[in-house]
């Protein structure tokens, strides 16, 4: 079984918003 | 077929034809008779008898002028028509004659046709940059170190081989009419047996312009004293009278256009001026360079043994422009030296002929295919970068994330809400 792909979505971006791509 | 190629299509050295190039060309002269109209005189010697004969220049009148359209017309020599000086009473007067050829020229012979006695001292001279400089071809002169600090008939060496000589050959005053001086650009010269490979005998002969000088005349007491037979006594009166001109029936200036090897004939462009039908991917009025994008060499003249073609940039279809490196010509045996420029379809390097950084080769597709190359498309989170395999497009994946762009958790991995850790083990 395949996983999905990855749901940008779920993830916490709180301490990462210079990471975070335009979604 | 064209002369520039051989029956397989391969480049050889090719020549325009032959010339005058001065036919029917302007020439530029400092002084004609005629206007306002004067008389004149010569000595002429038919059939053993000789006589003085006195004559009008009239500019306004066909039939007497003598203009100076007559150096460069078609030469009959049953009728002669002669451009003609002003006269003059210094015989050191200067009177200068110049042609522009408006295009480089390989000069084989510079010939004059007296219609007067020829000069005692005159001079050749050549431009290579249309007019602005002149340097001396060939002098002639009974007194070579006195009028142009020359020696009489120095010996042509190697060293010397690309300087004007001066001789007193071509300078008696004999005949009194139908004279002839014809400099030879190459006699005499010793590298003009291997004229192809002697870049100094190439820059010797190329002329854009020829100027003559005639500086000194032959005296009018020498040709009276022949005549009269009077004890050679110079009178004053005599002196007083002493006239003087030159005449001229034919300037002919022999050669070839100057293509360097690289054409065969020379066109009009549309400004009327002459260029070279250029071959060989070569460019320029004188096919002196290669053309934009056939830089792969550096460029050379043609020579009997090899055409020296100018050759494309390997670029693979993917830029158009090159730049010439004779580091990288050197470094591949004297092969190749083109760089590509500007590579486009995500193509870099040397030749555009792998994928630049973000990009990957989509093997399905030939190198010259304008989307040879993918971008990685490489995940924003689960890549630990945005450069993939050059050859299989796999990104470099985060620790349990799998897929060829990193988008997905692999087997034993859920997705986490961390943005550095997106894929965590399940417990």
């Amino acid at each position: 079984e395949v996983n999905p792909t990855l749901d940008m979505t779920l993830f916490d971006w709180t301490d990462y918003e210079d990471m975070k791509p335009d979604i | 077929s064209d002369p520039c190629y051989d029956e397989g299509g391969q480049p050889k050295r090719c020549i325009p034809d032959f010339v005058n190039a001065g036919f029917a060309r302007e020439v530029q002269v400092s002084s004609t008779c005629g206007r306002p109209p004067n008389r004149y005189c010569f000595y002429n010697e038919k059939m053993g008898v000789k006589t003085k004969m006195c004559q009008i220049c009239d500019a306004s009148d066909p039939k007497n002028a003598h203009p100076a359209t007559y150096l460069t017309d078609l030469n009959n020599a049953h009728n002669l028509s002669c451009w003609q000086s002003e006269e003059f009473s210094n015989p050191m007067h200067n009177v200068t004659l110049t042609l522009s050829l408006n295009k480089k020229f390989e000069i084989t012979y510079v010939s004059l046709q007296f219609c007067s006695p020829r000069p005692e001292s005159m001079g050749i001279f050549k431009s290579m940059d249309y007019g602005k400089n002149w340097v001396p071809f060939q002098y002639y002169s009974s007194q070579c170190r006195k009028m142009y600090n020359k020696p009489n008939k120095a010996i042509i060496s190697k060293q010397n081989e690309q300087e004007a000589l001066c001789t007193d050959g071509y300078t008696d005053l004999y005949p009194l009419t139908g004279g002839l001086i014809a400099f030879s650009t190459l006699d005499g010269r010793p590298s003009a047996q291997d004229f192809d490979s002697s870049p100094v005998l190439q820059d010797w002969v190329t002329a854009t312009d020829i100027r003559v000088v005639f500086s000194r005349a032959h005296l009018q007491r020498e040709l009276d004293r022949h005549y009269s037979g009077r004890d050679g006594k110079e009178d004053e009166a005599s002196m007083v009278r002493e006239s003087y001109h030159y005449a001229v029936a034919d300037l002919q200036v022999g050669g070839r256009c100057k293509c360097n090897g690289h054409a065969s004939r020379c066109v009009k462009d549309k400004e009327g001026n002459l260029i070279c039908d250029c071959k060989h991917n070569t460019a320029g009025p004188e096919c002196d360079r290669c053309k934009p994008f056939h830089y792969d060499r550096p460029w050379q003249r043609a020579t009997l043994r090899e055409a020296n073609e100018c050759l494309a940039c390997s670029c693979n279809l993917h830029a158009r422009r090159c730049r010439f490196n004779m580091e990288l010509y050197k470094l591949s045996g004297r092969k190749s030296g083109g760089v590509c420029l500007n590579c486009r379809h995500n193509t870099a390097g040397r030749h555009c002929h792998y994928c630049k950084e973000g990009f990957y080769r989509d093997l399905t597709k030939v190198i010259t295919h304008r989307k040879a190359c993918r971008a990685c498309d490489c995940h924003p989170v689960g890549a630990a970068g945005k450069t993939c395999n050059q050859t299989t497009g796999q990104c470099p994946c985060k620790d349990g994330v799998t897929g060829i762009t990193c988008n997905r958790c692999a087997k034993g991995y859920q997705q986490s809400r961390s943005p550095v850790a997106p894929c965590i083990k399940i417990p």
